[in-house]
């Protein structure tokens, strides 16, 4: 068994005892190798390099995990849960739209979404969209403002809310059905877009979104709005998907010629 | 058979290996998983080992298949080898993760704990 890791000098000894004295040998799978591999990268000084980037999980997720994994612990499956949607993953997505500062009063707001990573093979069962509305001082509005979701390229409605204006000195979030966008996209969702709007009352009167606390100026990661998609796996999981697409994603990081260039020799694989 | 301790009772060296569940930490950071796995940090996972030797005991759950292998290795050890000590019943455990596009994934996976061992 020969692994692609360059191991450090510094690594600990047992990594290098495990990599030597590995019983799977021969008969390994590539990806068997690689996972195995990766192990030892992450485990040395490569890993410092390579995960840079520190994702700030999202408090609901946390939240998601948490209840999940002390149910699991009385020996109920997560997935009865009503909230969970009978599904086996939670994905969520942070929204990276931005709001128009030339635009005021802020009419419309785009909330855009990169779902690239979600798998075709995985049935979806359920998708919402969680904005955060900001507390403000009192009562914005002198009746009740209904706030709709539509795709970016549709008038479709996807869901909507009644606020009352008391609902405006206290912060919360919006959760919006957002499933049948899935639908619509069903062939092409690696992004997906979505528009709010709030009308005042029955009227066509569009109100200004700041006004309901939705503007996103200033906001702090945990609020963001989030996409949270429920899936199910159709067939048994196992932990090597996950680790083939960090494999990959490792290697697409590594191929990436660095901007400065300043010398820097692109890192030498040992086969 | 096993010499008897002075209880009277015997209690040879395999019955003492004898295929049952045995404690195994596992460690995220020291798999080098800490970089994608958010929690747990680590968790019991449990394994399998001993030898599944005659006569199987009601509790390991012995396949009709691993009753027979087990009664021929009995009766000639060097023909067939002892059925195999094995996980039997696993059960899921929740995995808060980063996918590759570094979206927070929720996932249970099946079959991560090892609940029961038997001879297979």
């Amino acid at each position: 068994f020969q692994s692609a890791a360059i191991i450090s000098p510094t690594a600990p000894k047992r990594n290098r005892e495990t990599r030597i004295s590995h019983p799977y040998g021969q008969r390994s799978s590539k990806l068997f190798k690689d996972i195995i591999a990766s192990s030892h990268l992450a485990a040395g000084h490569h890993k410092e390099e390579v995960s840079k980037e520190t994702v700030v999980p999202h408090e609901y997720m946390l939240s998601i995990y948490r209840t999940y994994s002390a149910a699991e612990k009385l020996g109920l499956n997560a997935s009865f849960f009503r909230s969970s949607k009978s599904a086996n993953t939670i994905t969520s997505f942070v929204d990276k739209g931005t709001d128009n500062l030339l635009h005021s009063p802020l009419r419309r707001q785009k909330y855009l979404f990169d779902v690239s990573t979600l798998s075709e093979k995985e049935e979806l069962v359920g998708a919402e969209l969680r904005i955060f509305r900001k507390a403000l001082g009192g009562p914005q509005s002198a009746g009740p403002v209904h706030i709709q979701l539509y795709p970016c390229r549709s008038d479709t409605l996807l869901d909507s809310r009644s606020l009352d204006p008391l609902d405006s000195t206290k912060a919360g979030w919006e959760v919006l059905d957002v499933w049948d966008a899935f639908h619509a996209q069903h062939q092409q969702r690696s992004q997906l877009c979505f528009q709010l709007r709030a009308t005042l009352g029955k009227s066509d009167a569009e109100v200004d979104l700041r006004r309901l606390g939705l503007d996103r100026s200033g906001r702090g990661q945990q609020e963001k709005a989030i996409l949270v998609v429920y899936t199910r796996s159709k067939k048994r999981e196992n932990l090597f998907n996950e680790m083939k697409e960090k494999i990959k994603s490792r290697r697409s990081a590594e191929e990436k010629p660095t901007k400065e260039g300043k010398g820097e020799k692109p890192r030498r694989r040992r086969r | 058979t096993a010499p008897s301790n002075r209880h009277g009772k015997r209690h040879g060296k395999k019955s003492k290996y004898r295929c049952s569940k045995k404690a195994l930490h596992v460690n995220f950071k020291e798999l080098g998983w800490d970089d994608w796995i958010i929690a747990p940090l680590g968790y019991e996972a449990y394994h399998c080992e001993g030898v599944c030797d005659f006569p199987l005991r009601s509790h390991l759950e012995p396949t009709n298949h691993a009753i027979i292998q087990t009664l021929m290795n009995s009766m000639d050890p060097n023909s067939t080898p002892p059925s195999c000590c094995v996980p039997t019943k696993l059960s899921p455990i929740s995995i808060l993760f980063t996918d590759s596009g570094n979206n927070v994934v929720y996932k249970q996976y099946e079959e991560m704990v090892v609940e029961q061992c038997g001879c297979r």
